[in-house]
């Protein structure tokens, strides 16, 4: 134990995770 | 494929050399963006213009799939608001995209994506929102309390004024802490995309 408290993700990366944001569809025919 | 030119309408393709100067894109990337554009914009109405529904269709292959996200995306995109995308403005939103855009404009560009509301700040209902509509869009439940844990921490975080918002100064700085959060705004196809449509080069009005 590092005495460290577990990290905790920020919202933004939670965010960063929809599929929605991803526009690589563009290109992936 | 490629091969049929009766029906479809030609759109005027604006500039390519002024497109070119004013994004980090080469004059041949330009037009080869412009077969994809023309690709898109044909899918649903050849109108020479995108509209909401096939700009979902391009990413999604799927109309019904509308999302906050690629709303607000498409919004941003319309820089004119008249609820389509013309060729103009599809290669300078994608120039934001591209791996080799200033990080200062992929964070105007985030900001803006994120403050739904268009008041200049990124407020915490507009958060929860926007984490609300991931959890449903990826089918994931986080009980009330973990969301709140992680919005306060990114408040803690993201503003250090803490007034409950977060503004342009803030999220930079945020950015600059954190920089995987600018990962949705780039594209690495964007580095090369006349290998991803190279059909433009039958099409192109520059030699070189």
């Amino acid at each position: 134990n590092s005495g460290s408290s577990p990290a905790i993700i920020n919202a933004f990366q939670l965010i960063g995770m929809s599929s929605c944001l991803d526009l690589s569809g563009f290109f992936e025919k | 494929m490629g091969c049929f030119h009766s029906k479809v309408r030609e759109i005027p393709m604006e500039d390519p050399f002024a497109l070119a100067s004013e994004t980090a894109f080469s004059v041949s990337d330009v037009e080869a963006l412009y077969e994809l554009f023309k690709n898109i914009s044909r899918s649903v109405t050849d109108d020479g213009l995108i509209s909401k529904e096939e700009f979902q269709l391009a990413i999604f292959n799927n109309k019904k799939k509308e999302n906050l996200f690629t709303s607000r995306i498409f919004d941003l995109f319309d820089v004119k608001k008249k609820g389509v995308i013309d060729f103009g403005d599809f290669v300078r939103a994608l120039n934001v995209f591209h791996p080799s855009a200033p990080m200062e404009v992929k964070i105007e560009f985030s900001f803006k994506l994120y403050d739904l509301d268009n008041t200049g700040f990124i407020e915490r209902h507009e958060v929860k929102q926007m984490i609300n509509a991931l959890l449903c869009e990826a089918e994931i439940k986080l009980s009330e309390e973990t969301i709140e844990t992680i919005i306060n921490k990114t408040f803690m975080d993201a503003d250090p004024n803490q007034d409950g918002k977060i503004d342009k100064y803030e999220w930079k700085n945020f950015v600059y802490e954190n920089p995987s959060l600018l990962k949705v705004m780039t594209l690495p196809y964007l580095r090369d995309v006349t290998t991803a449509f190279p059909s433009f080069v039958f099409h192109s009005k520059v030699e070189d």
